[in-house]
């Protein structure tokens, strides 16, 4: 079985290590609730 | 860097290529003047063994055995093996099945056809055999267009157990040429007049990966149109091909499966399309993509996922040979590898790897799955099923933690019940609880997330039919998340089987879409043949957040564990890190 979550266009910045995999073909072992990412509204408030 | 004159010689060498592969084709094109029609489909079978390149149309006409079964036959040529439908109960089985095989200058060409009994549902046996040598049948000069061989018994090779009548003729090269264009020109001959006008010709020239200005277009289009008609007829876009190519190569991608082309090699590009197109159309009557005869031959059904073995993991996976798939463990910072069974990696290949999966497919597969899998879902909710518990413990057990299990073995009367188990309060931290701008892991899981629909296409799912609009279906209008980022969660079979929520906000809609019950193992979701996320039973909800706009959560249903379960509803406001559903073997 799987899950797909799809997130709007730049709503999400998703976590580095977990998007490096991926452009590896590389599968991250997780468990439920770690970290996935940050919305992108939020990062930018942060800068301003 | 020198790279006029390289160009150069890549030319000369392009053409030398072309030369060597082809000579037989130049030789009878002068010998034609300008490429006039044969009239014939297929060359005269007298062939030198130079000329033994390009597409051979093998036929397996008829057999007699020496009794009444249901009977198949698998042609195998290097690595390229085909086999055909299983004849009716009788001694005379006739397939006519044709297939068309990519015969190379210095590549195998002895042929070996096996006939095997069959029965649907049980293994076949290999009744007969014979090795025929392509290169001296298609040399050999000889008045009929067919040929008997002898089928030898595969236990005692003097043994004849039967004859097999087959014919084999290499396709011209020029009608090869002819029927490519025909083929290419049908992709975008919109209005089907067999020519193309200058918005078909530009489109073509898109679909084979060519980026070429507008402008060039127009050039290509002129310099194709010879006759100044303003359409360009197949004679013309066939001359247009074989010349272009040669100079500023228009192919780049193959149009059907993606696959990029070598550029330099017009000949190899011809044949690969023509393979290609010929590949689903009901112009092939065998079905191809296997690694040997005896997979061909094999009857896949119970072996389609990593399911298949369920019941014989106390034997199965332990002392078979085993592959893996490298994963790599987020906590731990260490590549792990996942077992899986040899045996089960090559069936999952040979199936959803291969363009067989488009046949084999349509012929009571997907049926079949679903059966099974909701066979498998009353197995699992019987008393009995609850004996599998410490067997499948026992196996998975440097991977299942029942420290975090909620209650004790004992508690489960079912293996079901085992299967959806919670977990003690605080066995799955939730990342920065109180900060809902940060979203958290959805399911105990492997993990691929990309940036953009086009890198999971390009690092990962390579179904061609995959879109964002196909896997949330029709209901869902998913303008916004077109070019979203997304997160694909792969649960394995040892896995806790509750899916938690990623974020938090208010459940808008839940949307079913049924579908089959593919495999969702890395082989499927890698294989261009299969497109299980978007062709699965699944479960599309969306959750409206207040830092991530509007979050669609896919539930995709597999081969075995098929049901899916939410325990939110509509309109409920949901915390991240809560627990939204589960999966459990059923249909």
């Amino acid at each position: 079985s799987t899950v797909i979550c799809v997130f709007e266009k730049d709503a999400i910045q998703i976590d580095k290590d977990l998007l490096q995999n991926s452009a590896r073909a590389l599968e991250t072992l997780v468990s439920v609730g770690m970290r996935m990412g940050v919305s992108k509204k939020e990062i930018l408030q942060t800068e301003l | 860097m020198g790279h006029g004159s390289s160009k150069e010689d890549e030319s000369v060498s392009r053409t030398s290529r072309f030369r060597k592969k082809f000579h037989l084709h130049r030789e009878r094109r002068r010998s034609r003047g300008n490429g006039s029609n044969s009239g014939s489909h297929h060359h005269n079978r007298v062939l030198n063994e130079e000329d033994f390149a390009g597409i051979a149309l093998l036929t397996l006409i008829s057999a007699e055995m020496k009794f009444k079964d249901k009977w198949l036959a698998c042609v195998s040529l290097g690595e390229q093996t085909c086999r055909t439908a299983i004849s009716d109960n009788t001694d005379k089985p006739i397939w006519n099945s044709e297939k068309k095989l990519l015969l190379e200058r210095n590549g195998p060409h002895v042929a070996r056809i096996s006939v095997f009994e069959t029965n649907r549902l049980s293994k076949s046996n290999l009744e007969g055999y014979c090795e025929v040598d392509l290169l001296e049948f298609l040399t050999k000069d000889s008045d009929t267009d067919f040929e008997v061989f002898d089928l030898l018994d595969p236990s005692s090779s003097n043994k004849i157990v039967g004859k097999i009548s087959l014919s084999c003729s290499v396709e011209d090269p020029i009608e090869t040429e002819k029927s490519f264009a025909r083929r290419i020109l049908s992709i975008v001959d919109y209005n089907q007049d067999g020519q193309l006008s200058f918005k078909e010709f530009s489109d073509l020239i898109s679909a084979f990966g060519n980026q070429v200005a507008a402008n060039k277009k127009e050039e290509l289009f002129k310099a194709a149109d010879k006759n100044g008609d303003g359409v360009v007829s197949v004679d013309e876009l066939a001359a247009l091909l074989a010349l272009q190519q040669e100079k500023e190569p228009l192919m780049n991608c193959c149009p059907v499966c993606g696959e990029t082309l070598e550029v330099a090699d017009m000949v190899n590009t011809m044949i690969h399309l023509t393979l290609c197109f010929d590949e689903g159309t009901g112009n092939q009557v065998m079905t191809g993509g296997f690694l040997t005869d005896k997979q061909a031959s094999n009857v896949w059904m119970f072996k389609l996922s990593e399911w298949g073995h369920f019941s014989s993991y106390d034997v199965g996976l332990n002392s078979g040979s085993r592959a893996h798939i490298l994963v790599f463990d987020r906590r731990t910072k260490r590549l792990v590898e996942e077992l899986i069974d040899v045996k089960i990696v090559m069936s999952m290949r040979a199936i959803y790897q291969s363009k067989i999966g488009l046949g084999l497919m349509d012929i009571g597969t997907k049926e079949l799955l679903k059966s099974i899998s909701e066979k498998q879902g009353r197995k699992m909710n019987s008393v009995e099923s609850s004996k599998e518990i410490p067997k499948f413990v026992n196996f998975f057990k440097d991977q299942i933690n029942l420290a975090d299990v909620k209650y004790p073995l004992e508690h489960f009367k079912t293996f079901n019940e085992f299967f959806i188990r919670e977990l003690k309060p605080g066995a799955r931290p939730i990342d920065c609880m109180e900060r809902e701008e940060v979203a958290v892991c959805a399911a105990d899981s492997r993990l691929m997330a990309f940036k953009s629909v086009e890198d999971s296409l390009r690092f990962w799912i390579k179904g061609q039919k995959f879109s964002i609009q196909g896997l949330l279906g029709n209901d869902i209008c998913s303008n916004s998340f077109l070019n979203g980022t997304m997160v694909i969660f792969r649960l394995a079979p040892q896995d806790y089987h509750r899916f938690h929520l990623p974020v938090s906000g208010i459940i808008e809609q839940f949307v079913d879409i049924p579908g089959c019950l593919y495999t969702v193992n890395p082989i499927a979701v890698n294989s261009k043949y299969c497109n299980v996320f978007t062709e699965n039973k699944r479960v599309v909800s969306i959750i409206s957040t207040a830092h991530f706009g509007k979050v669609a959560f896919v539930a995709i249903g597999a081969t075995m564990v098929g049901s899916i379960t939410f325990l939110k509803n509509t309109g409920d406001f949901v915390k991240k890190g809560d627990e939204f559903g589960y999966f459990s073997f059923g249909g």
